[in-house]
Parts: structure tokens; sequence; C-alpha cells
């Protein structure tokens, strides 16, 4: 049941379900009515608040339950949502009822760095070409080889006088376009941010409304979002963090919000994304259990053949090595041990006399012995030799 | 034949003071 894993445990491929992104979330309107007071609506009377939360209410049922822009006596008619998704999600549609006449022209725009900066994703207008110099969309969507920003139809007003705005990231991109194989198309949805710009209301006043047949003025409710958590294929769900920040349940040793990066030991191989055939998990690097930190190195990486590129830092337990994978100098490989044993490597001991040095044998721990002298430490006289009394030469030639 | 370990105070370090090592 995890579907970040199969049933062996292998690792695989994951997403969040798709979700309302918006709902709940704060919408900054650049125009309320009620701010001051008007005769029908007053944003400090409930009665006759038509407030931004409107927009996004999550559940139960409000009166009034549309947002409302002040009156528009004159230009400029815009008037702006802005709606902060608290994360990158990865966008599927965006919907906006309207509770009144939709407005002809509307633009909708995206952020991906928290609203620093806008992108278009879409227009919809009787006037494309006069509003924002384009044609209309195409209707097999667009012509180039990756997604753009059309200009679609504007909002038809529907029996109840209100209207719908519906764009979906599926009418912006050719056909055949596959998200897991186009980095483009991976960009092209991904959002922190929708920002919807009313620019040009239809000149009929409210039909869904109790309010007064006003003209200029917008009005509408259910600001959806549709999308998913984006966990670049690493995490089935997206959690509250201790600050209450939407991050990604990152798995396949991968983090951040995310999960756009290796964790800090899973670096044997660079980090990817996962697709639906392949998981493309980060690995953690091979040190014997003798290290907790490594680094990836590219060099490494291409000359094994694009296999492993983890190089082990501060192997423990004597140990060294790129996999902390053999005893370091003056240490031993104890045969009796295995190779992630605490004490798979052992001292050298060379005799401080009867050694010619301090490093022995890594296999076999044999230290290099003077003249006549034998023994895995160099502490015994050959068969043959004696002790002398030099420390230069210990053992002699028995006469 | 196992011979014995050296004993370290057969050495004489006269002319070795430098290489004697630390006990």
């Amino acid at each position: 049941t995890d579907p970040c894993h199969d049933e062996g445990g292998a690792p695989r491929g994951c997403v969040p379900g798709l979700v309302n992104a918006a709902l709940g979330r704060e919408v900054l309107a650049s125009s309320i009515c009620g701010q001051p007071p008007k005769q029908a609506c007053d944003s400090s009377d409930a009665r006759r608040a038509h407030s931004a939360a409107l927009l996004t209410f999550t559940g139960g049922t409000t009166s009034p339950v549309c947002w409302r822009s002040d009156w528009l006596m004159q230009a400029p008619l815009n008037v702006t949502l802005t709606v902060s998704l608290g994360k990158t999600f990865e966008l599927v549609f965006v919907s906006l009822r309207f509770c009144s006449t939709p407005p002809t022209s509307v633009a909708l725009l995206k952020s991906q760095d928290h609203g620093r900066s806008w992108v278009p994703l879409g227009f919809f207008s009787s006037c494309c070409d006069l509003d924002y110099g384009r044609l209309p969309a195409p209707a097999n969507g667009p012509a180039g080889p990756g997604p753009e920003a059309l200009c679609f139809p504007e909002p038809q007003t529907q029996p109840d006088g209100g209207g719908l705005l519906a764009f979906s990231v599926q009418d912006s991109s050719p056909p055949g376009l596959d998200l897991d194989s186009s980095p483009v198309l991976q960009d092209w949805v991904t959002a922190t941010d929708i920002q919807v710009v009313l620019t040009r209301p239809a000149m009929l006043g409210d039909t869904r409304d109790s309010e007064a047949m006003v003209p200029y003025s917008y009005s509408a409710t259910e600001l959806q979002v549709g999308g998913r958590c984006k966990c670049n294929g690493h995490a089935s769900r997206c959690l509250l963090d201790t600050q209450g920040h939407l991050i990604c349940d990152c798995q396949h040793g991968t983090e951040g919000p995310d999960c756009g990066r290796c964790k800090p030991f899973y670096c044997d191989r660079p980090w990817q994304r996962a697709t639906a055939r392949e998981a493309h998990a980060c690995l953690a690097c091979s040190c014997n259990g003798h290290a907790r930190r490594c680094r990836f190195n590219m060099e490494l990486y291409r000359l094994s053949g694009r296999r492993s590129g983890g190089v082990c830092l501060n192997c423990r337990h004597n140990t060294a090595g790129r996999h902390c994978h053999y005893c370091r100098e003056g240490f031993y490989r104890d045969p009796g041990r295995a190779p992630s044993d605490r004490h798979a490597c052992r001292a050298c001991d060379c005799h401080p006399v009867g050694a010619a040095g301090k490093t022995c044998n890594q296999t076999t721990g044999q230290c290099p012995c003077k003249d006549g002298v034998t023994g895995l430490t160099c502490n015994r006289c050959a068969p043959g030799f004696q002790q002398s009394r030099s420390p230069v030469a210990p053992c002699v030639k028995t006469p | 034949e196992v011979m014995p370990t050296l004993d370290m105070a057969l050495f004489d370090w006269t002319d070795y003071e430098d290489l004697k090592p630390e006990v």
C-alpha cells in the first residue's frame, strides 16, 4: 500500500493526489467593495461583506457567497486576484466561477518564485488581438513544440446569469507531450502563486447576488487551482512542517520542500526526478558503516559507467579509501571479521626494534622485519640467530 | 623451533639514544 515502494520494497515513482491547492488559502484582491462602506456592501458587516476569502472558502454556508469588487466607475478597470499556494504545485487546471455576467477579458498568470515574477498561462477574451496582441487559440492546441500561453474565448454567460472561467494546462500544451519526459512541460505546470487579472467587465449587472444591478463590478466565487503538490516523483503526500509550511513527505533518499535534492549521505549518483517507469532514487554511499558523510564525484561516476560516484569522507575505525574498504596505514584487515565490523582493522603493532618500519602488509599484517628477525610483528629472532645488544641489528647469526 | 621474544632490557641504547622507543 506504499505508493512510493513496490511489494518487494523497491522504490517506484509516486505523486501526491490531485487537490484544490487554493482551498483555504488567502486571496489578495486589488479591489473589494465595502471599503469604505457603500449602500449594498459593507466589509465590516458580515451580512453585507463580500470579502476575497469567499473565493477560497473551505466549507459551510455563508451569505453572501461571492467576492465583489468595488464599483469601477472609470478606467483602469483591472482587478487582480492573487492566491499564494504556499508551495510549488504542478497545475492541472484553474477555474473561477462568476456570480454575475463574466468579464469579457481575463488574463491568467503564474509565479514560480512566490510572487516575485509572473508569466502568463493564458488569456480569455473576445478580442484576443486587441487585448493581448495574440491570435485566438488553435482548436488543437499550440503549434509549437512546447506549451504556450494561448488566448481562449471569454467565459460565456450561463443560464443562471453567471459564468465559468476554466483553464486546463492540457489545452495549452501540444498533444502528445508527456510530463515525465518533457522538462519544458514540467516547468510550464510548476507554480507557487496564481493570479487572475480581470481586465474588462461586462456592462451588465449582477443577476445572481441579491445586490442591486451595478455596472463595472466583478463578482466571483470558487477560485479553484487543481494541481498536485510538486515532489518530483519522490513523495505521495505533502505535510505541514513545524512552522506550518507545506512540504513533501520525501522518500527515495531525497529531501527539500519539493524532494529536489539528495539527502546528505545519499549522493552515490546525481539527483533525478522520478518517472512512472524509473524511481531514480538517491542511493546511499557505500562506506561499510565507517563514515557518516560522503560527496559526489562526477569523474568517478562517469568512469564507473554511471553507476557509482560517491566518495566516503572521514572514514572511522582506522579504515580508509573511497568506500572505507581498506585499512589506513599502520593497520591491517582482520580476516576473521566482516569489512563492516568496527574492529575490522587491527593495529600492525610492529616491534619497535625488530621491525624496519611501522607499516605492515594490509592483508596479512606482516611487519617488515630487520635481518634475522621473524614473526608477524618482528618480535623474535629467526632460527639460527640470537639476540644482540644492538638495537640497530637486534638479531645476529649464532656463532 | 619457537624463539623467545626480543628482550628490550638486553639492548644497549648508549649510541642510539635517539632511536630508543618510548615505553
